[in-house]
């Protein structure tokens, strides 16, 4: 599989995803 | 308490083309003769020194057995229950004294703590939740979640234990608009935890803040799957996911477990593998479990088969064994021993090497 095919990717995924939940 | 008659048998025969090799150590059998339902080990204080054991559980009786030389086993305690039966047991890691078990008919109707009074002489029961409940896993630092109700009136709930084995407090998850259907931990990130739906997708939750911070939609070529495992690594997570639906595809196989890895930041998924039956085994996914990098499955024809997920493929295959099919199969949490069960009672213990 090509890992280009699920887009821009973030070490910090959980904790930018936690922080845009508080939002 | 009454020491039981163990006993070691004969190792099975193995196809010698399958790399892995299961030795069988042990043997717990069950005298009650009532159905057997599940088995798993935990740790146990016994006379002051914590102890690997085995906790099987019958229909309506949970047993405790503590190991003796020799891969003997002693039954030490047993709780008994006589409404409503024994679903299955949940483990519950970084926990010892404690056993939880899902009791219920076709679905959970209570989930209650095993212990034991202070001074080991008899046994206790605690309520730790009841209702309609969909689906119940233990979580690393004594912690359990559990989803109860349906749709607009659905709960999640993480439970925290105090060191004593008391339900030390309770906080809500916010919940997805569709029924959950099993719950996995994200290995190496404690405050994350993930959930399958109904709805053939992933949602994860930020455990410390009990907010939902994604619903992924994953591939609908399987439908009903069941999380058992997942890790994140490089900014990417990867789940291993089993197909208790799975259709028997001509070229593949049968699929029973497949990775797959999902971007969170973008919800977008792929599949990475598919662990298929060796040729000439046929079956679905009836039950199994995957610790570290091995998956062990009950097949529908009756036989355990296991994964080496690192190296794509099967590696061993127990058929029945007297006659009796496979009904459930663990992976130990004290050792890393193969726990196989049949439906009369009897419990194998295997070395998987």
């Amino acid at each position: 599989c090509n890992k280009a095919d699920l887009g821009p990717i973030s070490l910090n995924w959980f904790e930018e995803l936690s922080s845009e939940a508080s939002l | 308490h009454s020491a039981e008659q163990t006993e070691i048998a004969e190792v099975p025969a193995w196809d010698s083309l399958n790399p892995g090799t299961l030795q069988l150590v042990s043997k717990l059998k069950n005298p009650s003769g009532s159905c057997s339902v599940d088995v798993s080990a935990t740790w146990w204080e016994i006379a002051g020194f914590k102890e690997p054991c085995i906790v099987t559980a019958c229909e309506y009786v949970v047993s405790l057995w503590k190991p003796l030389d020799a891969w003997q086993w002693e039954k030490i305690y047993s709780w008994h229950f006589t409404e409503v039966p024994v679903l299955q047991i949940v483990a519950v890691p970084d926990i010892s004294n404690l056993v939880c078990v899902a009791l219920g008919n076709l679905e959970i109707r209570e989930i209650r703590a095993l212990l034991c009074s202070p001074d080991g002489k008899s046994e206790k029961q605690v309520l730790l939740s009841s209702g309609n409940i969909k689906a119940v896993l233990g979580l690393a630092q004594r912690r359990l979640v559990s989803s109860s109700g349906t749709l607009c009136d659905q709960q999640v709930e993480i439970t925290t234990f105090a060191e004593d084995g008391g339900s030390k407090e309770k906080q809500l998850l916010m919940p997805p608009e569709e029924t959950i259907l099993t719950f996995a931990e994200v290995q190496g990130m404690q405050e994350a935890l993930l959930g399958t739906t109904i709805m053939n997708n992933i949602v994860i939750w930020n455990l410390k803040t009990g907010q939902l911070l994604k619903k992924i939609h994953i591939d609908d070529s399987y439908q009903a799957s069941v999380c058992h495992k997942a890790y994140s690594e490089m900014g990417l997570l990867f789940v291993v996911l089993s197909h208790p639906c799975a259709k028997e595809n001509e070229l593949l196989g049968s699929p029973v477990f497949q990775l797959i890895v999902i971007n969170p930041k973008t919800t977008l998924s792929m599949g990475v593998m598919l662990y298929c039956l060796p040729h000439g085994q046929a079956g679905r996914f009836l039950e199994g479990d995957v610790k570290d990098h091995f998956a062990a499955a009950v097949l529908t024809s009756g036989t355990i088969a296991i994964w080496d997920l690192l190296l794509g493929h099967c590696t061993a295959l127990l058929p029945p064994v007297s006659g009796q099919n496979w009904s459930f199969v663990k992976w130990s949490g004290t050792d890393s021993h193969l726990l196989a069960g049949q439906k009369d009672g009897n419990i194998f213990v295997y070395r998987y090497t």
